[in-house]
């Protein structure tokens, strides 16, 4: 994944921490204290779309053929999550229980062109 | 090098617009909800007392993953004020989360005081109110308790059925296996404590149910 500096125009992992507080939901949200609601943006040039290992997916293998047998692909690629994991979170319930759990692919870890 | 900033990350992404913080806030709030399955926000209308949920959350395990699709629950105990001894009176545990999801694991954690009299002989028994509102209740477990301080009983999962309105009652009958207690003051002492901040709660561990399920089984 490109190293994501502010100004950079290219497809890249842009971090971005909301803090729980922020959102009024401290009283109910009681671990952690805020996430990174990170996102993909940016721009895909010709040469960065698909290259295996910015975005590994079935979607890019093809588009590679496609552009090992066309020098100017007809579509163009869109930055997007290549991997997430997951938020663990303590929160209250309406009847004040305490439950711990995991959302599944909640932080976007890394990016690419796809 | 002069120039250029000692840490490029420092300067980090320029701080958003009012506008825009406002958009990134409400899709934080769209998300997490999404990722919890709510509609809204819960209401908490009786937070639990901050002493009794740091000593509760001490006993899960904080670093551990939940599996996906499970989660841990801690529930604290609800006791009618008017009830004399604990021993004699109905712990109330409000999980509506039961009825969508499968319980797979239960424990009861009691605080026992110092002042035990010997051996207690607990049971524990499950309240419900069956059809046309005729009371029942079964015999969960039994424990023998000889130390003071936390006991986590383990309770078959299978028998812990929430009613309809997702409501578990548990009723303890505890009795001193000897009695130099209630010889000496004619009334057995309290031997467990819920004060506050040594409030009786169940610790679960629920699975959501697989669409269908219901189905499977009674197949």
């Amino acid at each position: 994944t490109p190293t994501c500096e502010p100004k950079t125009p290219l497809c890249c992992r842009r971090n971005y921490y909301v803090d729980f507080q922020e959102l009024g939901w401290r009283d109910w949200i009681l671990q952690p204290e805020g996430y990174q609601l990170n996102y993909c943006s940016g721009q895909c040039p010709p040469h960065l779309a698909g290259s295996p290992g910015i975005a590994a997916s079935f979607h890019s293998a093809v588009f590679n053929l496609l552009k090992a047998n066309n020098p100017w692909p007809a579509g163009t690629s869109c930055c997007v999550p290549t991997a997430r994991r997951p938020l663990s979170l303590l929160y209250l319930d309406k009847n004040s229980n305490v439950i711990k759990t995991d959302v599944p692919d909640m932080v976007v870890e890394a990016c690419g062109c796809s | 090098q002069a120039t250029g900033s000692a840490c490029p990350s420092c300067e980090g992404p320029a701080p958003a617009l009012p506008a825009e913080r406002a958009v990134v806030l409400e899709l934080a709030k769209q998300q997490i909800l999404k990722g919890l399955h709510l509609t809204s926000r819960p209401r908490i209308t009786h937070p639990p007392p901050q002493a009794a949920l740091t000593r509760a959350l001490q006993r899960l395990q904080p670093e551990t993953m939940v599996p996906r699709k499970e989660q841990e629950v801690i529930s604290f105990a609800t006791i009618p004020d008017s009830s004399t001894s604990i021993c004699s009176s109905m712990l109330t545990f409000y999980l509506s989360t039961l009825q969508s999801h499968h319980l797979y694991y239960a424990r009861l954690w009691l605080h026992v005081l110092p002042t035990l009299p010997g051996t207690l002989h607990l049971k524990i028994f499950q309240w419900g109110t069956r059809r046309r509102h005729r009371e029942s209740h079964g015999l969960l477990v039994e424990h023998h308790i000889t130390t003071p301080g936390w006991h986590a009983l383990i309770l078959p999962s299978g028998g812990l059925r929430g009613e309809e309105s997702g409501i578990v009652k548990l009723r303890l009958d505890c009795k001193p296996l000897e009695d130099n207690n209630t010889a000496a003051t004619g009334q057995p002492r309290q031997p467990l404590d819920t004060t506050e901040h040594h409030r009786p709660f169940l610790e679960l561990k629920i699975r959501a149910n697989e669409p269908g399920a219901g189905r499977t089984k009674r197949r």
